[in-house]
């Protein structure tokens, strides 16, 4: 009967793109905001 | 009339290097940068702990909801994320200013004394990340080419 | 071989000099710790010429191999990481920074040089250390070199599709058929968010989707041995499901991409791999609305884009070969003579070069879809759209009723999925097949193709979601049209569960 497609951890209602969250083929969930690497403006990178 | 067939050679070994490889798969922070302060660490949680994100939980309406230090523990532990990107953005919301040259965030706290086109000097409210509390600066002088 | 005595140390000490650079405050001005070590590697000779520097790089990467066959992997990720990372962003920064900022060509040909190593080293890791290979180091090279790489800067945007070829390049050698040791790592490589977007959205599209469709087959490739079977190892599972999630990935933001390239993937995925093959069936592009298939009196060939040509990116056309078996069949198309050909088609069809199989499907499949786009032209060329009449009694025709007819189980099995993979979104193919298979379906001279046909359609509706559009109405045609007789076949009612399906199946379309 195949996978039930709906349980594999991907919103396929969301208006969104997936992509830009997808947590990878073998994570059950979206990468989270603290996953994703984003271009911040370098003098917030204080560490 | 597709039924198994038996594998081939060259399919078997294939087979067998999957199979070992199948024990040390790729974790998800293999393809991340490495985070200073909060490595991604999967830990098991007891199952009555909330196991997938709350909805939404990657938008800015929902960090405009999180309480002033939440925001604060987002910038400055998980810096270089989509996450720092928009607990600054919530605090830009909630009036707070970041300071490019003394890379620290600021708010006004009361009507500043002297403001002409270079810089305003008042009290002003900062967020001290050592003693991870918000503390008074008096005479503060904000210089507007800094201000993000 | 004859290595300069003391390079291996001097490039050891670069090395590990750049990774203290790297993490202690001096990277706060990169620029200026970058061109100072680039100096010192130039006093220790390693840019003198080609040669020292290709050795230095395969040192340098050795090393970090090494790094992870020292620390358990599983454990230290991060020591392991805090090694690589500086020698990752060491070659994004020499690729950025080698030749004058316009001149790509310096800069693709230090980063294909790189890519070069790190695939050579790879491969032979994994000959020496088979089933103990560890993936992991390579796994974090590509990853971080892609991202370093794609970091928006007006340098790497610049040179990003030819950056974006060097890695499909790469990927493509390092296919899981190639490197079955790094499948996982590989699929996670092609599948990150920042290469789809890359690859997919930014690129320029013909470039980027064509490149990304050679990855999925080598994909789809490597996974059909081990898919014949209906119980799947954990290994395999876990590879199908991490498959599944990024083509639904692309069904949800790419459809167009997989309506494009259906056709290539239909030819290397397993015929019995019905719910994947299914899922790139149903993509449809982004601006279409699907009428419900359930309307009751959906008139298909009054929808404004029943008509339109859908666009396949794969020459099917040259795949018919050999090309006396392409001149006899256009000729056969076109006067429909010498009926002899007929009986030739099968023995072309049962040449299979891919062993385990007796058929030849690729060929299969472009057979039936360059017969059925040549009806269409005729049928257009009339100023025509296909119906039930007017496909009919004609060259293309007769091929296909003598392919149901000529054929044995397996190869007829063969011919009606060829036939269902073209039932998908509201276009003229669509519509042509699936008057065919009707037609097909009417004139059987034996209840054996009814059954079969029935089945071919039944096996792909009772999977899982999601079922493509054209195979929908074409079977509620079916069990609907008193025409065709459907409930008058033994099949039918073989067996009280097969009876309940298609009772249920029927009143969902009532």
């Amino acid at each position: 009967m195949g996978q039930d497609l709906t349980a594999l951890g991907l919103n396929l209602n969301s208006m969104e793109n997936l992509y830009q969250s997808f947590g990878g083929p073998f994570s059950d969930g979206p990468a989270r905001p603290q996953d994703i690497d984003y271009p911040v403006p370098s003098e917030y990178l204080i560490n | 009339p597709l039924g198994p067939t038996p594998l081939q050679k060259d399919h078997q070994v294939q087979f067998q290097m999957m199979e070992a490889a199948y024990y040390h798969l790729p974790s998800p922070s293999d393809s991340e940068r490495l985070r200073p302060y909060l490595q991604r660490q999967a830990i098991a949680t007891p199952p009555h702990f909330p196991q997938t994100q709350l909805p939404h939980s990657d938008t800015i309406d929902f960090f405009q909801r999180l309480a002033t230090e939440t925001l604060f523990f987002v910038f400055y532990y998980m810096e270089g994320t989509k996450a720092q990107y928009l607990a600054a953005k919530a605090l830009k919301k909630q009036s707070w200013r970041f300071h490019t040259k003394y890379m620290m965030w600021f708010q006004r706290h009361e009507e500043p004394k002297i403001i002409n086109e270079e810089f305003e000097q008042g009290t002003y409210i900062y967020f001290d990340y050592e003693k991870w509390g918000q503390r008074k600066k008096e005479g503060f002088t904000f210089e507007y080419k800094y201000l993000e | 071989i004859d290595e300069p005595p003391g390079f291996l140390e001097r490039s050891e000490y670069l090395l590990k000099d750049w990774i203290t650079i790297f993490h202690t405050h001096a990277t706060r001005d990169p620029i200026k710790s970058f061109s100072n070590f680039v100096n010192k590697m130039n006093i220790y000779g390693i840019l003198k010429g080609d040669e020292a520097l290709t050795r230095f790089f395969r040192h340098a990467t050795q090393m970090c191999i090494d790094v992870t066959y020292r620390n358990d992997p599983t454990i230290n990720n991060t020591k392991i990481f805090k090694y690589i990372d500086p020698y990752v962003r060491l070659i994004a920064l020499l690729v950025k920074h080698s030749g004058e900022t316009s001149n790509s060509t310096t800069k693709l040909n230090l980063l294909n040089k790189i890519l070069g190593i790190v695939i050579g080293i790879l491969l032979k890791d994994q000959e020496v250390h088979k089933q103990n290979f560890q993936q992991l180091a390579y796994h974090r090279i590509f990853i971080m070199l892609f991202l370093e790489l794609s970091s928006s800067d007006p340098v790497l945007e610049n040179i990003m599709t030819n950056v974006l070829t060097a890695f499909c390049h790469a990927y493509h050698i390092l296919r899981p058929s190639i490197a079955p040791g790094f499948c996982y790592s590989w699929l996670e490589l092609i599948s990150h968010r920042v290469f789809l977007q890359r690859i997919l959205a930014t690129a320029p599209q013909a470039k980027g989707w064509s490149m990304y469709s050679q990855l999925l087959v080598d994909l789809f490739k490597y996974l059909a041995p081990f898919l014949r079977n209906a119980e799947l190892a954990k290994s395999v599972t876990l590879l199908y499901k991490g498959t599944l999630r990024v083509l639904l990935v692309l069904l949800h933001d790419f459809p167009e991409f997989l309506c494009d390239y259906h056709f290539g993937f239909c030819d290397v995925i397993p015929p019995n791999c019905i719910q994947m093959r299914n899922l790139i069936l149903s993509a449809y592009p982004r601006n279409m609305r699907l009428p419900d298939p359930f309307t009751p009196n959906l008139k298909v060939d009054m929808l404004s884009d029943i008509n339109t040509q859908p666009r396949i990116h794969s020459n099917y056309a040259a795949a018919i070969q050999p090309p006396n078996f392409k001149k006899d069949l256009d000729l056969y198309l076109k006067q429909r003579s010498p009926v002899t050909f007929l009986s030739e088609i099968r023995g072309h069809l049962q040449i299979s070069n891919e062993p385990g199989s007796r058929y030849n499907v690729p060929l299969m499949n472009a057979l039936v879809l360059y017969v059925g786009t040549q009806a269409i032209n005729q049928i257009r060329a009339k100023n025509q759209n296909p119906t039930m009449t007017n496909i009919i009694h004609n060259a293309h025709m007769d091929i296909l009723q003598n392919l149901a007819v000529d054929l044995d189980n397996e190869g007829r099995y063969l011919f009606l999925n060829a036939i269902a993979n073209q039932l998908r979104y509201p276009n003229i193919h669509t519509h042509y097949f699936s008057c065919a298979l009707l037609y097909l379906f009417d004139e059987a001279n034996t209840e054996a193709i009814q059954e079969q046909i029935t089945r071919v359609l039944l096996e792909r509706l009772i999977v899982n979601r999601p079922h493509p559009w054209g195979l929908l109405i074409t079977f509620i045609e079916l069990i609907k049209n008193p025409s065709y007789k459907f409930w008058d076949h033994d099949f039918v009612h073989c067996a009280p569960e097969i009876e309940k399906l298609f009772e249920s199946v029927a009143r969902s379309c009532m």
